[in-house]
């Protein structure tokens, strides 16, 4: 059972406390299997299967609205798991009602609060990989502009260049950061920042090294070619970072409980 | 949705663990 490997922040925050709680009990079952009379506890039964059918209800709106074929298609097992699990609670429940000493009811208990665990688990990280996918299409976004600055030869063109990268960029850093700020393994989000600073670090240049281009087109002076190289060779180190970029955002830890 | 579905594992964690600790105390006792 996970108890420590989670991606991000948030993530870990929500399960780790409960994932702790589970352990413990999986191993107060295994050393005690026989004990006391169950207190009634139909109550906080009442509250989990509410709490679940609550997040199955949010999870089907957001798969259904979610425009992620790999989302809606894996979503689903989970909110089958986190209900099956919370089903066996409710018989848990009902069997100590009529013996509280029930054996296999207190194996239903830890079974069920185990699969709620497991499966809020997986439903969170099926959501996150969702949201890995759309900074992803947003970088790609970038690099399909980037794509762009080799067929831009007059200023008007590098003006427009200039105007449509601007945004993308600005919505890939804010993105890619945000992201950093929420993963948990440092050197994932350490090779974020770095990559990220070294990408704006060569706008200037790129912008730099078209308007050279295209004053020598435009000019008719020599050094066409050092110029030409020159910018492709300042975009291929950008479109290098946006790849790692992608690379380090789509990277799973190995031991992650996926 | 991100907002909201974080909110409800929270609560659902939360209850699970309140759940938890319900049946340790009964184990440990």
């Amino acid at each position: 059972m996970p108890t420590t490997s989670y991606r991000t922040k948030t993530i870990h925050s929500i399960l780790d406390p409960v994932a702790q709680q589970v352990g413990q009990l999986v191993i107060l079952h295994e050393q005690a299997e026989d004990g006391n009379a169950m207190t009634d506890l139909t109550s906080p039964i009442k509250i989990v299967d509410q709490a679940v059918s609550n997040l199955v209800v949010v999870g089907k709106q957001t798969a259904s609205t979610s425009k992620d074929e790999i989302l809606r298609r894996e979503m689903p097992p989970t909110f089958i798991k986190v209900e099956k699990s919370s089903g066996l609670l409710v018989e848990a429940s009902d069997m100590l009602k009529q013996d509280p000493y029930s054996v296999p009811a207190r194996k239903k208990l830890i079974d069920g609060a185990r699969g709620i665990l497991q499966g809020t688990s997986e439903l969170l990280f099926v959501f996150d990989e969702s949201e890995v996918r759309k900074i992803v299409k947003i970088c790609e976004g970038v690099l399909q502009l980037l794509a762009v600055s080799e067929v831009v030869d007059t200023m008007a063109d590098i003006l427009t260049f200039v105007q449509s990268l601007t945004p993308v960029v600005t919505n890939m850093n804010s993105q890619v950061a945000a992201r950093r700020e929420e993963l948990i393994n440092a050197s994932h989000a350490a090779q974020l920042a770095q990559h990220l600073e070294q990408f704006q670090r060569l706008i200037p240049l790129l912008v730099s090294s078209m308007k050279i281009y295209v004053a020598i087109l435009d000019q008719g002076k020599p050094g066409k070619q050092e110029a030409w190289e020159n910018r492709t060779y300042v975009a291929s180190k950008m479109i290098y970072h946006i790849q790692e970029i992608i690379r380090v955002l789509q990277a799973v830890d190995d031991d992650s409980f996926r | 949705n991100a907002a909201e579905m974080v909110k409800q594992a929270k609560i659902l964690a939360m209850a699970t663990s309140h759940l938890v600790n319900a049946i340790k105390g009964d184990a440990e006792a």
